[in-house]
């Protein structure tokens, strides 16, 4: 029974709705839009008929580095049991690793076939909702070890974020670019991350669905000239790097950390063990709760 | 037992009667484990983390005078009270989850994207009778 000041509406479904949706009474008013936004894990409960999700069309599955990446990002925020870690630089409730849904290579003439050095690539932010607000983004490139041994390496990246904007503007804004390079040891990394947040934040905060990127890529290994076949066998191994969107979902069913953190920070034991996190406060505080049974043990 | 059989009439106390209410309760209202996995619901194709989910759930009887110890409001005690005295149509108060915790879940998407996300509010820690 919905207890509200307006009278509940009846939602009307049209015809051409996926029959999955609850019996149109069970959803009070303004909810409606509300479902398609559910997480998937809360459509699969709220779903009338718990098979239906067998019969869905096949799922494209991920590249296998980047289900790597993300089961250790899990592990890193969650405990065995799957609860969230407490840590207050881990300020995200929800993380999309999206994968390019379009790639275009482009072969300068004068360079080998087969050359990733420059890709245009288009990601699409649908499954995004307006209230999974965006905290850092960065654009993830896994090395394989087996092709990459141990060595120094220096990466030229020339990144230009373009506005796919179908509205036709007749003066699109200038594409933001920006080339910078890298060098790092290969020995210890397997994943480079390279934090784009600045050139995202406006077009996400503007709720654009796609998001159109030119980048050029380019790595050499310190010991190796520029046209060598074995450095040009060295960039065709790169895979078109993955996207990672940090987000703080602010929907009623996403974890609100924030308050968690928040309501840490207030309670005075909290700061004790955050100061002293040594030996003598665990004592101290297991002390204090020894007395607190043996009080309570006491009254009852 | 004999005493009460042999002279009805009188009134006696039994003690063994008088002290089981004061023992502790059997199947009084606490928390109880669940523990499931989501490949027994066919989900583990999409649902790659975690592997065992242990969502807990709360059942038992309420006590009949509840006190503070299930953090009741002075309303259970009011509807102990209604559907004792006044209309038992009225429900006695209900074993009923008092706290939750979190749960992070990684999932696969339709079109292959990977999302982490921590759901409030998906394992009950406490329960209370109300």
């Amino acid at each position: 029974e919905v207890v509200s000041e307006r009278p509940p509406e009846l939602l009307l479904v049209p015809e051409d709705e996926p029959p999955e949706l609850p019996p149109v009474l069970l959803l009070p008013p303004g909810v409606r839009n509300g479902y398609a936004l559910l997480p998937p894990i809360l459509k699969v409960l709220s779903d009338q008929r718990p098979h239906s999700w067998e019969g869905e069309a096949p799922r494209l599955q991920p590249d296998s580095r980047a289900l790597r990446y993300m089961k250790r990002l899990y592990k890193m925020s969650a405990t065995k049991e799957g609860i969230p870690k407490a840590n207050k630089n881990h300020l995200y409730n929800t993380v999309w690793l999206l994968t390019p849904y379009a790639e275009c290579k482009h072969h300068p003439k004068d360079q080998i076939k087969e050359d990733l050095r420059s890709v245009d690539l288009l990601f699409n932010l649908d499954r995004v909702t307006a209230l999974e607000h965006l905290l850092k983004s960065v654009l993830l490139y896994s090395f394989d070890r087996s092709v990459f041994s141990s060595s120094a390496i220096t990466c030229t990246c020339h990144l230009a974020v373009k506005e796919n904007d179908p509205s036709g503007q007749v003066c699109p804004n200038v594409p933001q670019s920006i080339t910078f390079n890298l060098h790092f040891e290969l020995r210890r990394h397997k994943w480079v991350e390279i934090d784009v947040t600045s050139f995202l934040q406006p077009l996400i905060a503007s709720n654009k669905r796609s998001i159109h990127m030119a980048v050029n890529f380019t790595c050499l290994k310190d010991d190796q000239h520029h046209n060598s076949k074995q450095g040009n066998s060295f960039n065709t191994a790169l895979v078109p790097p993955s996207l990672l969107l940090y987000l703080n979902d602010t929907s009623e069913q996403a974890y609100r950390r924030w308050n968690s953190l928040r309501h840490r920070r207030k309670n005075p034991m909290w700061s004790r063990w955050r100061n002293n996190p040594l030996a003598d406060s665990m004592k101290e505080m297991g002390t204090e709760n020894m007395q607190n049974k043996r009080a309570s043990r006491h009254r009852r | 037992d004999e005493d009460v059989k042999e002279n009805q009439s009188a009134p006696t106390y039994n003690l063994s009667e008088y002290f089981k209410q004061f023992l502790y309760p059997q199947n009084e209202c606490e928390l109880h484990n669940f523990r499931l996995s989501f490949s027994q619901l066919k989900w583990d194709k999409w649902i790659i983390a975690p592997h065992r989910y242990n969502p807990q759930y709360c059942k038992g009887d309420c006590p009949r005078v509840v006190g503070h110890r299930y953090g009741s409001p002075v309303h259970t005690m009011v509807q102990n009270i209604i559907y004792e005295k006044l209309d038992s149509s009225v429900p006695r108060p209900s074993c009923i989850p008092a706290e939750y915790s979190p749960l992070s879940v990684l999932t696969i998407e339709p079109d292959g994207s990977i999302v982490y996300k921590e759901y409030e509010d998906m394992i009950a820690t406490k329960c209370t009778c109300r």
